[in-house]
């Protein structure tokens, strides 16, 4: 038997609309660690792994390891049923067929359930190597969804390159090329609104801007995103989901034939 | 010319 209160229910609302563009269906998988996720995009481009640790929830009850595959498009019109202000609870019974989604209004006036059906996809976890990053930016997640919204509209791909000046987001298309540079800036009133850049070794990677704009559909779960990269690996973009967990993408660059 | 690398080419199926 599977039961999950988490109390900022609006925190489930955010990540399903951070990953049902990316992912069509996807396997939860519930242990004692928490509540995952790893799915690859339809073309095997991008992979996202969530993570919403076991402590982040009010009540966690997970007997047995279990694995819940699920269409995510439905999943989130059911968690669109939920307010912004509910407690959701997520329940299932080990080897049943569905999953229930409990909404609780703040103050127990109303109480609704949403059951759902789940289905079998076969999925493979893949291994993740741990890497060493040549280059790992921090920013405002508001301004990099800005520069990603702002070079999709005049290119395709952008090259984002960490040099010792800072970091530059590039693009080019039909109508021109743009250029942005970022720099550090800690001297903030805001720790959340710095950008802080640690280069080890300068980097300059390609990447298509149809993916890195789907993954800033997680901008509303935080206010900061990690940027990590290295030459010949896929970039890691990561998004904190509160104090319990978090959002990564990965992103397979661009290679020159 | 560009091409897309799959992600797979990087992460190991187990």
């Amino acid at each position: 038997m599977l039961e999950l209160r988490l109390v900022q229910g609006s925190l489930l609302k955010k990540v399903l609309e951070s990953i049902k563009d990316l992912v069509n269906d996807a396997n939860f998988d519930c242990s004692s660690t928490g509540f995952s996720l790893q799915a690859m995009d339809s073309s095997h481009v991008a992979l996202v792994s969530l993570l919403l640790r076991s402590e982040g929830f009010e009540h966690y009850r997970c007997d047995r390891n279990l694995s819940m595959g699920m269409n995510l498009g439905n999943m989130s019109k059911m968690l669109k049923c939920a307010g912004n202000d509910d407690i959701i609870t997520i329940k299932a019974d080990d080897g049943g067929d569905t999953v229930t989604f409990m909404f609780e209004s703040p103050t127990q006036d109303k109480i609704a359930d949403f059951e759902m059906k789940l289905m079998d996809i076969d999925s493979e976890h893949l291994g993740i190597p741990d890497a060493e990053y040549h280059s790992i930016v921090r920013m405002p997640s508001s301004e990099f969804q800005r520069i990603c919204k702002d070079l999709s509209t005049i290119g395709d791909t952008v090259v984002i390159s960490v040099t010792k000046e800072g970091v530059k987001f590039s693009t080019a298309g039909d109508i021109g090329t743009a250029n942005i540079v970022l720099r550090q800036n800690t001297t903030v009133d805001k720790p959340e609104d710095a950008i802080v850049i640690e280069m080890n070794e300068p980097v300059s990677l390609s990447f298509a801007l149809r993916y890195m704009n789907s993954f800033t559909k997680a901008t509303p779960l935080s206010d900061t995103v990690t940027i990590s990269l290295s030459s010949e690996l896929p970039v890691v973009v990561e998004y904190k989901v509160a104090e319990m967990g978090y959002i990564r993408y990965y992103l397979a660059p661009k290679i020159e034939e | 010319m560009q091409r897309q690398r799959s992600i797979l080419s990087f992460f190991q199926k187990p």
